[in-house]
């Protein structure tokens, strides 16, 4: 199957390449694909709601982010549920810069939640702008603003 | 660390690796042989003090080697490597693993490099997916105890919206519940993940008109009609509105609007349409593309005149008109 819109041709080349099976240890009877269609996969956990409130609650730190161009999951939707959880805004919604540019805007909660979005990118994230991706991990897991 | 899990040479990459890379399987359940595979990339910073992150793509059914591969790994494929060559991998400065300590994980079995030898694992859900993601943590911290007192987080997008959490619930209650060895979970990262059909469902209306897809007119009238709900349409004025909106979107690239949409050239990869008759490609979400989610709430199936087309079967005017 392909994924609509997406070119998948490197990793299903480099990955199923003999010799980058060997070096990764990967079994070798069957061939890699970027999704697959061999489970059935059912989505019994409901809202994830809950369990954010939960986490959160409990004092684990969490960052919500979103490329502002992705139309599968908009930014709109995790804006709005973040928003839902009725936490205190302790950090007002604001730019976040990356090398000197405006990357995208950020609003904090309390308990530790963030939301944040990475201006002009798509679905995945670190592919459209790894650099502001990158920045954005190092400092959420260094506990920087 | 396992010795034989080291990873001493990648094809296509002819430096010195910047950090220990490791990979291989873990088995979670030994009477299934079930089995998941593991990508694990030291930090190239300091790998006994860093954060261990864990990194799961979504689908469900997409591999992590996504982001291995496409998003933060340590090399940049995209620039070295040509259709039917391996050429020279140059190391990606905006690596993750710069300053972290990162799995990739396929998971559920069956998924990438994941498997089971019972074909029985390959129907699943969230929840087994997150107990058995917690029992390969479990596993892979006793054969990398160094890395057990190092911060972990774990992150992930799309789908992953629902791994992470449910995945994230299950280690807090290991945590709680003393289960050894003891995770020392700090918290996590979501990027556009899956997380409520309500909120998700209701979020593409105001983004297509945010983003300028949609005119002001008809975002009044599928608002005014629908009334700011558009997941489960109220009346037909309301769906037949929202059909309105996927006509203005449909054509579009739905992981960036402004992108162009890649068509492989491939024959074999044309979609293929399941037993319900809608495509089953969903790389990122649960059931399909988003319009055609948002399609299949309004109207109980989707898009009925299009799945044969995507089938390679085009219907003739009468049947359309049938139809």
């Amino acid at each position: 199957e392909s994924v609509p819109c997406i070119n998948d041709e490197v990793a299903t080349e480099w990955l199923n390449n003999e010799s980058v099976r060997k070096a990764i240890h990967a079994e070798t009877d069957f061939s890699w694909e970027l999704c697959t269609s061999r489970i059935e996969f059912y989505h019994d956990s409901g809202s994830m709601i809950k369990y954010h409130m939960n986490l959160t609650a409990k004092g684990y730190r969490a960052l919500i982010y979103s490329g502002d161009h992705d139309m599968c999951v908009p930014f709109t939707g995790s804006e709005a549920w973040t928003r839902s959880l009725g936490y205190k805004i302790v950090d007002e919604w604001r730019p976040w810069t990356s090398n000197g540019q405006v990357a995208g805007y950020t609003q904090g909660y309390e308990n530790n939640l963030t939301f944040l979005t990475v201006k002009g990118s798509g679905h995945t994230v670190p592919e459209y702008k790894p650099r502001e991706a990158f920045d954005l991990f190092s400092r959420f897991l260094a506990g920087k603003p | 660390a396992p010795q034989s899990a080291l990873v001493t040479q990648i094809p296509g990459f002819s430096g010195t690796l910047p950090s220990k890379h490791y990979a291989g399987y873990v088995t979670v359940d030994q009477s299934h042989g079930r089995n998941l595979f593991y990508y694990f990339v030291e930090s190239e910073g300091k790998p006994a003090e860093d954060p261990v992150v864990l990194w799961l793509n979504g689908g469900p059914g997409c591999s992590s080697l996504d982001g291995f591969v496409y998003e933060h790994g340590p090399f940049n494929f995209e620039k070295a490597m040509t259709k039917g060559s391996l050429l020279q991998l140059q190391l990606n400065p905006y690596s993750w693993s710069k300053v972290s300590n990162i799995i990739y994980l396929d998971s559920p079995a069956g998924v990438g490099f994941s498997y089971s030898k019972n074909e029985t694992d390959y129907e699943t859900g969230d929840l087994k997916t997150a107990s058995d993601s917690h029992t390969f943590l479990l596993k892979w911290f006793e054969l990398y105890p160094e890395f057990l007192s190092n911060p972990f987080f774990i992150a992930g997008e799309s789908y992953a919206g629902v791994y992470v959490p449910t995945l994230s619930s299950e280690v807090v209650k290991g945590i709680d519940a003393g289960v050894t060895p003891v995770l020392n979970f700090k918290g996590y990262l979501v990027g556009n993940g899956v997380t409520d059909d309500k909120f998700d469902g209701n979020a593409l209306v105001p983004f297509a008109h945010g983003m300028g897809l949609i005119s002001d007119d008809l975002y009044e009238e599928v608002n005014k009609a629908c009334g700011g709900s558009y997941i489960y349409p109220v009346n037909d004025t309301c769906g037949s509105k929202l059909e309105e909106v996927d006509k203005n979107i449909e054509d579009l690239n739905i992981y960036d609007i402004l992108e162009p949409c890649y068509h492989s050239t491939d024959s074999s990869k044309n979609r293929k349409v399941t037993k319900s008759g809608l495509p089953s490609s969903f790389r990122l979400l649960g059931e399909t593309e988003r319009p055609l989610a948002v399609r299949k709430r309004m109207f109980g199936r989707a898009w009925p005149l299009r799945a044969p087309v995507r089938d390679g079967i085009v219907p003739t005017w009468p049947e359309l008109m049938d139809n």
